[in-house]
């Protein structure tokens, strides 16, 4: 694992964190659910819990989807290659890159070469939001890079390792994650094959 | 594109051709050799913290690439070859986040080191 430089995190007295979506993304509930999922993988492991609020403004963290350039400096550029970022504490700043083709749940196995699990990077860019750099452990949800069809959402002990030094851990002990509801992709069914999870 | 599930994309999405797909008609290029396209390398490179900025990338295969290509490969725990082996190209093409590896020359994918003791750290000439 590895930190931004400086090691920036949240403010010490700021352990509940507010998320919204941009105003412009009408989202289903569904939509919002991966993303409250996500942030839980980490609530899970860490004193941080999350709250959804409807003000885009005046949230810690701010979610949108977004194609192209869209005036951070950093454009996205279209199916695959770049898909999402999410910039370092307290900036709050997460942008997924609207042309991919996100995919919500469901069996990736028969999907086409071009679905990206939407809860995979969500979770790997709120390790962004909280301090986490890129990890060079293949199975940590910190590596940089993800195959298209892979859902990769279950934190590794690097991970947590990681942001356990940043903030601590979970004052209950690390509960269990939210459950998976759709079943393994293609990786996970491999890796379980393999033990290598 | 936000779909509940797999059997609701479109066929017409199912585009898989990404602009990082060019990087593969690089294979097997080696130190010195000039290959259009190796500028893009070093624009992808650079996007990604392996390569300082630089208002323009040659085609040139030079030792700062070679220096980048070892430097990712470490990272992604490949064979540090420096050169754009089959296993480097594939791992180049792979979707990913757009947040650089390394950030200000200095940080490190490596686990357990925090940030600022990195073995990765740019030598630049000034002139």
């Amino acid at each position: 694992y590895s930190f931004f430089p400086g090691r920036p995190t949240w403010p010490s007295h700021r352990r509940h964190l507010t998320y919204a979506f941009a105003p412009e993304n009408p989202l289903s509930d569904e939509v919002k659910g991966v993303f409250a999922r996500a942030f839980a993988r980490w609530a899970a492991v860490t004193p941080l819990t999350f709250s959804p609020v409807e003000s885009f403004r005046t949230a810690d963290i701010r979610i949108g989807f977004y194609a192209g350039d869209h005036g951070d400096g950093e454009p996205f550029d279209g199916v695959l290659g770049t898909l999402a970022h999410a910039f370092s504490p307290p900036s709050g700043h997460f942008h997924l890159d609207g042309d991919e083709s996100w995919v919500v749940s469901g069996d990736l196995r028969s999907a086409p070469m071009a679905a990206i699990d939407l809860e995979s990077v969500a979770v790997h860019e709120i390790g962004h939001l909280l301090g986490l750099g890129h990890s060079s452990v293949e199975e940590s949800i910190m590596f940089p890079t993800i195959t298209s069809r892979t859902r990769k959402v279950d934190l590794a002990a690097d991970d947590i390792n990681g942001i356990q030094e940043l903030y601590g851990g979970n004052p209950d002990g690390n509960l269990t994650p939210p459950s998976t509801p759709s079943p393994p992709s293609v990786q996970e069914r491999d890796m379980s094959r393999n033990g290598a999870a | 594109h936000i779909f509940p599930n797999v059997s609701s994309i479109p066929s017409w999405l199912n585009k898989t051709n990404c602009a990082w797909n060019q990087f593969q008609k690089l294979k097997g290029c080696r130190p010195g050799d000039r290959l259009n396209g190796l500028s893009n390398l070093k624009t992808y490179l650079k996007q990604f913290g392996y390569i300082p900025p630089s208002p323009n990338f040659t085609d040139l295969f030079d030792p700062l690439l070679q220096s980048a290509l070892q430097t990712y490969q470490t990272n992604f725990n490949l064979n540090v070859t420096g050169l754009l082996d089959d296993q480097t190209l594939a791992q180049i093409q792979l979707p990913r986040c757009g947040i650089p590896d390394i950030i200000n020359n200095s940080s490190s994918m490596n686990s357990g080191k925090p940030t600022g003791h990195s073995a990765t750290h740019f030598h630049s000439v000034s002139h």
